[in-house]
């Protein structure tokens, strides 16, 4: 099975 | 800010690409243009929009404005769109309403719609789209939405492999199994068809294969897409308007548990 990954802890706050 | 589209469907076209993948979103009206920056509702796609002055007839932006609209609301007042009008959005200082201006200099017709704002929350992301990657492809993006269309068919999991040979697109379904490989090529005659690939390291991700239908809808507003993708991060696919700007789509691969 895979899992998906949300997106935002990749990218930091502006 | 007081914005003119000579061609009113560009603006249709920008909305439309990513309409279905977010349902509000703040614009960031500046000097420098509209930027725009949304999450899906499942937290997995990253769209980030820039339309800078020069996409734009006439533009002025007098103070930093944020604009925040559902997008159903707005796509609905888009439908009105068509290549032979002009497009002049409308924001006043105090901004609680956006106003459309329709405009059709042949047809003696002008249409004007308002849109109520709406306060939305929503922190920005330090995005950058140059981003250093491991691989970089460009493409003709209607090769790429069409495979995106036919491999989806057969999984909810689109791979994407980046090695010596060329780039690979495979799926492997529970009843069947696909797989495209381009090369690299170059077409003096159609550079539409071209395809580019960089890469430093071979790369080897998948996705889901539901959000990559999401992100080919932005294929109207370029002839060519730009993937940029590095081990373990977001993938970015990104489709540059031939007047400037741009929309991006970050979608992070999915991993084995």
């Amino acid at each position: 099975a895979q899992n998906q990954p949300v997106i935002s802890p990749f990218f930091k706050k502006k | 800010l007081e914005a003119k589209f000579d061609d009113s469907t560009i603006f249709k076209k920008i909305i439309d690409s990513f309409k279905d993948s977010v349902s509000q979103i703040n614009f960031m009206c500046s000097e420098s243009g509209i930027e725009a920056q949304a999450i899906d509702d499942s937290r997995v796609l990253l769209v980030s929009l820039s339309i800078p002055p020069s996409c734009f007839e006439t533009y002025r932006c007098d103070r930093p404005t944020t604009v925040g609209v559902y997008l159903s609301s707005l796509s609905k007042l888009l439908k009105s769109a068509s290549s032979s009008a002009t497009l002049t959005l409308y924001v006043e200082d105090q901004p609680d309403e956006l106003l459309l201006l329709f405009e059709e200099s042949k047809a003696s017709k002008s249409m004007e719609y308002k849109m109520k704002l709406v306060d939305i929350t929503a922190d920005m992301l330090e995005v950058d789209s140059d981003m250093k990657s491991d691989v970089s492809v460009e493409m003709s993006g209607v090769e790429f939405t069409k495979i995106v269309r036919d491999l989806t068919q057969l999984s909810d999991s689109f791979t994407v492999s980046v090695g010596k040979d060329g780039i690979v697109f495979s799926v492997d379904g529970e009843t069947a199994s696909g797989k495209v490989l381009l090369q690299p090529k170059e077409d003096l005659a159609n550079p539409e068809n071209n395809l580019s690939i960089s890469m430093t390291k071979t790369i080897d991700l998948s996705f889901a294969s539901k959000y990559l239908l999401d992100i080919i809808k932005a294929s109207t507003l370029s002839n060519m897409i730009s993937l940029k993708f590095s081990e373990e991060t977001p993938a970015l696919f990104e489709f540059k308007m031939e007047k400037g700007g741009g929309i991006g789509f970050y979608l992070a691969p999915k991993y084995d548990e």
